[in-house]
């Protein structure tokens, strides 16, 4: 028997939309200590990495440890019925393994309905990510982030980010010119959302693609803070967290030169 | 120019 019950049921919304356009099928893994997703965009360029831990959930059962193979876009579907109010639970029987059910109860009980949604079997691999000592680790404000990709993205495919004591600054270049953004770290601030903190062993100057980027800026309505990390040669880790439950991480191989 | 790399290039599969 599995069960998880949220009752901020938008939260599903919102990590739907943060996967949408990396991913299309995906292997929810559920044990004791809560619901885990790794999966790979078609290309393996990017990774998606979600994890909600079980004592975020308002209840949680994991009798013995399940791997649900869920189709993104039916799942959306669904969740698309629930009331961005209701309360969503999440149940799985093992008697009926083809299957994963949803409930929806809005706040005052009046309104409760259920939908079944087939479950897939997907062959997924998954990746063994070493534990990093990044070189870098810079906090930002998420929507300030979402900005640099979505304005980097008018100027060219790619943004070659540069993370000194300074600041970090991203810079692009196309046929119209070249843009740069640099933003310094923050000399103090009333709110720790709005911060810009650089931790440091070594500047770091490493290139991606924006359209990755762009896509893991899906998920700014997850977390007021994204964190940026990076290391000479490695992938560049986007963070974002989710409140007293976990986080919705994405993993970019970096772009490089001929 | 740049190349895309892919992560199998830095991770591998468990």
């Amino acid at each position: 028997m599995f069960e998880a019950r949220l009752v901020q049921g938008s939260l599903l919304k919102k990590i739907l939309e943060a996967t949408k356009d990396l991913l299309t099928e995906a292997t929810f893994d559920c044990s004791s200590t809560g619901m885990s997703l790794q999966a790979m965009d078609s290309s393996h360029v990017s990774l998606v990495s979600l994890m909600l831990r079980s004592d975020g959930f308002d209840a949680y059962r994991c009798d013995r440890n399940l791997s649900m193979g869920i189709n993104l876009t039916s799942m959306t579907k669904i969740i698309k019925c629930s009331s961005n109010d209701d309360v969503v639970t999440i149940k799985a029987d093992d008697n009926n393994p083809d299957t994963v059910t949803f409930m929806f109860e809005s706040p005052n009980q009046e309104k409760v309905s259920d939908f079944e949604m087939k479950l897939m079997d997907l062959d997924t691999e998954h990746l063994g990510i070493p534990e990093t000592d990044y070189s870098v680790v810079v906090k930002m404000p998420a929507q300030e982030f979402q900005r640099v990709c979505r304005d980097m993205s008018q100027i060219g495919e790619s943004v070659t980010i540069c993370c000194t004591k300074d600041g970090i600054r991203f810079s692009a270049s196309g046929d119209l010119g070249t843009g740069n953004i640099k933003i310094a770290q923050s000399a103090n601030v009333d709110k720790e959302e709005e911060a810009v903190v650089i931790e440091m062993q070594e500047a770091v100057t490493l290139t991606f693609a924006l359209r990755y980027l762009n896509f893991f800026t899906r998920a700014t309505s997850l977390s007021g803070q994204v964190s940026l990390s990076m290391s000479p040669e490695v992938p560049l880790v986007v963070e974002y967290k989710i409140a007293d439950m976990g986080y919705m991480r994405y993993y970019l191989a970096p772009k490089i030169e001929d | 120019d740049h190349t895309q790399t892919k992560l199998s290039d830095y991770f591998k599969v468990k």
